[in-house]
Protein backbone atom coordinates (compact mmCIF):
# COMPACT_ATOMS: atom_id res chain seq x y z
CA UNK A 1 0.00 0.00 0.00
CA UNK A 2 0.95 3.40 -0.69
CA UNK A 3 3.53 4.91 2.23
CA UNK A 4 2.22 8.56 3.98
CA UNK A 5 4.33 11.12 3.78
CA UNK A 6 5.09 13.21 6.80
CA UNK A 7 3.26 16.85 7.06
CA UNK A 8 6.06 18.18 8.84
CA UNK A 9 8.68 18.44 6.00
CA UNK A 10 6.70 20.19 3.79
CA UNK A 11 6.34 23.18 6.56
CA UNK A 12 8.74 25.76 7.34
CA UNK A 13 10.16 25.82 10.92
CA UNK A 14 10.26 29.34 11.86
CA UNK B 1 -8.35 42.01 27.54
CA UNK B 2 -9.96 39.84 25.04
CA UNK B 3 -13.27 40.37 23.81
CA UNK B 4 -15.16 39.04 21.02
CA UNK B 5 -18.74 38.52 20.29
CA UNK B 6 -20.44 36.15 17.96
CA UNK B 7 -24.19 36.73 16.89
CA UNK B 8 -24.19 32.94 16.64
CA UNK B 9 -22.83 30.14 18.79
CA UNK B 10 -23.29 27.56 15.95
CA UNK B 11 -19.92 29.16 14.26
CA UNK B 12 -17.55 28.37 16.84
CA UNK B 13 -19.92 24.72 17.69
CA UNK B 14 -19.63 23.94 14.39
CA UNK B 15 -15.49 25.06 13.98
CA UNK B 16 -14.45 23.17 16.88
CA UNK B 17 -16.26 20.08 16.49
CA UNK B 18 -15.10 19.79 13.05
CA UNK B 19 -11.56 19.89 14.48
CA UNK B 20 -11.78 18.11 17.65
CA UNK B 21 -10.80 14.32 16.49
CA UNK B 22 -7.59 15.79 14.80
CA UNK B 23 -6.16 17.57 17.18
CA UNK B 24 -6.75 17.76 21.08
CA UNK B 25 -4.65 20.88 22.98
CA UNK B 26 -4.06 23.61 20.91
CA UNK B 27 -3.50 27.86 21.32
CA UNK B 28 -6.09 29.91 19.87
CA UNK B 29 -3.70 33.03 19.09
CA UNK B 30 -5.77 36.42 19.37
CA UNK B 31 -4.35 39.32 17.82
CA UNK B 32 -6.11 42.58 16.62
CA UNK B 33 -6.81 40.60 13.25
CA UNK B 34 -8.60 38.13 15.09
CA UNK B 35 -8.67 34.75 16.49
CA UNK B 36 -6.20 31.79 14.78
CA UNK B 37 -5.47 28.14 15.09
CA UNK B 38 -2.94 26.37 13.98
CA UNK B 39 -1.84 22.75 14.64
CA UNK B 40 -1.20 19.22 13.47
CA UNK B 41 -2.17 15.93 14.63
CA UNK B 42 -0.21 13.55 16.34
CA UNK B 43 1.00 11.38 13.72
CA UNK B 44 2.04 14.50 11.34
CA UNK B 45 -0.43 13.57 8.48
CA UNK B 46 -3.14 16.38 8.75
CA UNK B 47 -2.56 20.25 9.96
CA UNK B 48 -5.43 22.45 10.79
CA UNK B 49 -5.99 26.06 10.27
CA UNK B 50 -8.43 28.27 11.29
CA UNK B 51 -8.74 32.33 11.37
CA UNK B 52 -11.48 33.69 12.42
CA UNK B 53 -11.14 37.57 11.22
CA UNK B 54 -11.59 40.40 13.43
CA UNK B 55 -14.36 40.99 11.24
CA UNK B 56 -16.44 38.11 12.15
CA UNK B 57 -16.93 39.29 15.39
CA UNK B 58 -18.90 42.30 16.66
CA UNK B 59 -17.62 43.84 18.56
CA UNK B 60 -14.18 42.52 18.30
CA UNK B 61 -11.96 43.78 21.07
CA UNK B 62 -7.71 42.52 21.29
CA UNK B 63 -5.56 44.67 23.33
CA UNK B 64 -2.63 42.64 23.46
CA UNK B 65 -1.65 39.34 21.65
CA UNK B 66 -2.48 36.40 23.74
CA UNK B 67 -2.60 32.70 23.54
CA UNK B 68 -5.71 30.63 24.65
CA UNK B 69 -4.24 27.46 25.76
CA UNK B 70 -7.26 25.12 25.31
CA UNK B 71 -8.05 21.76 25.03
CA UNK B 72 -10.65 21.16 22.89
CA UNK B 73 -12.52 18.25 24.52
CA UNK B 74 -13.04 20.38 27.30
CA UNK B 75 -14.26 23.32 25.25
CA UNK B 76 -16.69 21.10 23.59
CA UNK B 77 -18.25 20.35 26.71
CA UNK B 78 -18.95 24.19 27.73
CA UNK B 79 -20.01 24.57 24.38
CA UNK B 80 -22.63 22.27 24.59
CA UNK B 81 -24.17 24.32 26.49
CA UNK B 82 -24.62 26.97 23.74
CA UNK B 83 -27.66 26.80 21.74
CA UNK B 84 -26.69 27.12 18.33
CA UNK B 85 -28.61 30.65 17.96
CA UNK B 86 -27.24 32.17 21.38
CA UNK B 87 -24.47 35.26 21.05
CA UNK B 88 -21.45 34.03 22.21
CA UNK B 89 -18.86 36.48 23.50
CA UNK B 90 -15.28 34.78 24.66
CA UNK B 91 -13.43 37.09 26.89
CA UNK B 92 -9.92 36.74 28.33
CA UNK B 93 -7.54 38.57 30.40
CA UNK B 94 -4.17 40.03 28.95
CA UNK B 95 -2.09 37.01 31.05
CA UNK B 96 -4.89 34.42 31.38
CA UNK B 97 -5.99 31.27 33.73
CA UNK B 98 -9.32 31.11 31.89
CA UNK B 99 -11.28 32.04 29.11
CA UNK B 100 -14.87 33.13 29.97
CA UNK B 101 -17.23 32.64 27.58
CA UNK B 102 -20.50 33.77 27.76
CA UNK B 103 -24.29 32.32 25.99
CA UNK B 104 -27.32 34.66 25.99
CA UNK B 105 -30.31 33.86 24.61
CA UNK B 106 -32.18 37.04 23.69
CA UNK B 107 -35.83 35.31 23.57
CA UNK B 108 -35.79 33.65 27.25
CA UNK B 109 -33.80 36.26 28.25
CA UNK B 110 -30.96 34.13 29.73
CA UNK B 111 -27.34 34.42 30.91
CA UNK B 112 -24.91 31.37 30.87
CA UNK B 113 -21.24 31.75 32.20
CA UNK B 114 -18.97 29.58 31.77
CA UNK B 115 -15.14 29.73 32.85
CA UNK B 116 -12.67 27.63 31.20
CA UNK B 117 -9.16 26.38 32.13
CA UNK B 118 -6.69 27.21 29.93
CA UNK B 119 -3.15 25.47 29.81
CA UNK B 120 -0.05 25.92 28.51
CA UNK B 121 1.08 24.13 25.56
CA UNK B 122 4.00 24.90 23.96
CA UNK B 123 3.20 25.07 19.90
CA UNK B 124 5.79 24.56 17.28
CA UNK B 125 5.39 27.24 14.84
CA UNK B 126 5.27 26.24 11.63
CA UNK B 127 5.20 28.20 8.47
CA UNK B 128 2.83 27.50 5.56
CA UNK B 129 4.21 28.52 2.44
CA UNK B 130 2.51 30.35 0.06
CA UNK B 131 1.72 27.79 -3.16
CA UNK B 132 0.78 28.58 -6.72
CA UNK B 133 -1.44 25.46 -6.98
CA UNK B 134 -1.61 23.27 -10.16
CA UNK B 135 -5.21 22.64 -9.85
CA UNK B 136 -8.16 24.39 -7.67
CA UNK B 137 -11.66 23.05 -7.55
CA UNK B 138 -14.72 23.79 -5.94
CA UNK B 139 -17.49 21.67 -5.50
CA UNK B 140 -20.54 21.13 -3.39
CA UNK B 141 -19.07 20.80 0.25
CA UNK B 142 -22.06 17.58 0.80
CA UNK B 143 -20.67 16.04 -2.31
CA UNK B 144 -17.36 15.82 -1.80
CA UNK B 145 -18.31 14.46 1.89
CA UNK B 146 -20.73 12.01 0.19
CA UNK B 147 -18.04 10.85 -2.36
CA UNK B 148 -15.45 10.50 0.28
CA UNK B 149 -17.90 8.48 2.56
CA UNK B 150 -18.80 6.67 -0.08
CA UNK B 151 -15.20 5.39 -1.37
CA UNK B 152 -13.72 4.95 2.26
CA UNK B 153 -16.34 1.97 2.15
CA UNK B 154 -13.96 0.30 -0.52
CA UNK B 155 -10.63 1.38 0.43
CA UNK B 156 -8.19 3.36 2.79
CA UNK B 157 -6.73 5.58 -0.07
CA UNK B 158 -8.11 7.56 -3.03
CA UNK B 159 -6.07 8.93 -5.46
CA UNK B 160 -7.32 12.26 -6.77
CA UNK B 161 -6.73 13.13 -10.30
CA UNK B 162 -7.53 16.49 -12.08
CA UNK B 163 -7.25 17.34 -15.67
CA UNK B 164 -9.56 20.10 -17.41
CA UNK B 165 -12.47 17.92 -17.97
CA UNK B 166 -13.05 17.37 -14.34
CA UNK B 167 -11.72 15.54 -11.04
CA UNK B 168 -11.76 11.85 -10.32
CA UNK B 169 -11.49 9.92 -7.44
CA UNK B 170 -11.24 6.29 -7.80
CA UNK B 171 -9.80 3.61 -5.06
CA UNK B 172 -9.30 0.05 -5.04
CA UNK B 173 -9.75 -2.03 -2.12
CA UNK B 174 -10.43 -5.51 -1.63
CA UNK B 175 -13.80 -5.86 -2.46
CA UNK B 176 -13.79 -3.83 -5.58
CA UNK B 177 -12.82 -0.32 -7.27
CA UNK B 178 -14.41 2.73 -7.00
CA UNK B 179 -14.24 5.70 -8.89
CA UNK B 180 -16.38 9.08 -9.20
CA UNK B 181 -15.77 11.83 -12.01
CA UNK B 182 -17.20 15.36 -11.46
CA UNK B 183 -17.15 17.10 -14.54
CA UNK B 184 -16.85 21.56 -14.82
CA UNK B 185 -20.87 22.20 -14.27
CA UNK B 186 -22.19 25.72 -13.74
CA UNK B 187 -25.18 26.32 -12.91
CA UNK B 188 -26.88 29.56 -12.28
CA UNK B 189 -29.29 29.42 -10.29
CA UNK B 190 -27.99 27.39 -7.79
CA UNK B 191 -24.27 28.73 -7.93
CA UNK B 192 -23.59 26.62 -4.38
CA UNK B 193 -23.91 23.68 -6.83
CA UNK B 194 -21.11 24.34 -9.20
CA UNK B 195 -17.81 22.42 -9.65
CA UNK B 196 -16.00 24.81 -10.86
CA UNK B 197 -12.07 23.70 -11.86
CA UNK B 198 -8.62 25.91 -12.69
CA UNK B 199 -5.95 23.96 -13.68
CA UNK B 200 -2.84 24.81 -14.96
CA UNK B 201 -1.24 20.97 -15.16
CA UNK B 202 -2.56 17.95 -14.55
CA UNK B 203 -2.23 16.54 -10.96
CA UNK B 204 -2.69 12.87 -9.45
CA UNK B 205 -2.20 12.30 -6.32
CA UNK B 206 -3.33 9.88 -3.51
CA UNK B 207 -4.73 10.71 0.29
CA UNK B 208 -5.73 8.81 3.02
CA UNK B 209 -9.88 9.34 2.81
CA UNK B 210 -9.77 8.31 7.05
CA UNK B 211 -8.48 11.96 7.02
CA UNK B 212 -10.46 13.54 4.22
CA UNK B 213 -13.81 12.13 5.90
CA UNK B 214 -12.51 13.74 8.93
CA UNK B 215 -12.27 17.37 7.48
CA UNK B 216 -15.34 16.90 5.75
CA UNK B 217 -17.39 17.50 9.52
CA UNK B 218 -16.53 20.91 8.29
CA UNK B 219 -19.34 20.46 5.52
CA UNK B 220 -21.66 22.20 7.89
CA UNK B 221 -20.20 25.74 8.00
CA UNK B 222 -19.89 26.21 4.46
CA UNK B 223 -22.07 25.18 1.28
CA UNK B 224 -18.66 25.11 -0.72
CA UNK B 225 -15.16 23.52 -0.66
CA UNK B 226 -12.54 24.16 -2.69
CA UNK B 227 -9.57 21.64 -3.04
CA UNK B 228 -6.17 23.27 -4.19
CA UNK B 229 -3.64 20.27 -5.47
CA UNK B 230 0.19 20.10 -6.92
CA UNK B 231 1.94 17.44 -7.32
CA UNK B 232 4.15 16.51 -4.81
CA UNK B 233 2.90 18.76 -1.77
CA UNK B 234 -0.34 18.52 0.72
CA UNK B 235 -3.82 19.10 -0.66
CA UNK B 236 -5.33 22.06 0.92
CA UNK B 237 -9.32 21.59 1.73
CA UNK B 238 -10.64 25.00 2.27
CA UNK B 239 -14.14 26.30 3.81
CA UNK B 240 -14.63 29.90 3.29
CA UNK B 241 -16.29 31.62 5.77
CA UNK B 242 -18.44 34.59 6.49
CA UNK B 243 -16.43 37.51 6.71
CA UNK B 244 -13.36 36.36 4.62
CA UNK B 245 -12.67 33.86 7.70
CA UNK B 246 -11.25 30.22 7.42
CA UNK B 247 -11.39 26.87 7.87
CA UNK B 248 -8.28 25.03 6.44
CA UNK B 249 -6.92 21.83 6.48
CA UNK B 250 -3.73 20.41 5.17
CA UNK B 251 -3.05 16.43 4.44
CA UNK B 252 0.43 14.83 3.27
CA UNK B 253 -0.18 12.58 0.41
CA UNK B 254 0.59 9.19 -0.03
CA UNK B 255 3.75 7.99 -2.28
CA UNK B 256 4.08 4.38 -3.93
CA UNK B 257 2.42 1.66 -4.29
Amino acid sequence: SPFQLDLYNYFIKS
Amino acid sequence: MLEARLEQADLLKKVVDAIKDLVQDCNFDCNDSGVALQAMDNSHVALVSMMLKAESFSPYRCDRNVALGVNLTSLTKVLRAAQNEDILTLKAEDAPDVLNLVFENTDSDRLSEYDLKLMDIDQEHLGIPDTEYAATISLPSVEFRRICVDLMALSESVSIETSKDGIKFSCAGDIGNGAVTLRPNTNVEKPDQNVEIELTEPVALTFSLKYLVNFCKAAGLSKTVKLCLSNEVPLLVEYALAGSSYLRFYLAPKIGD
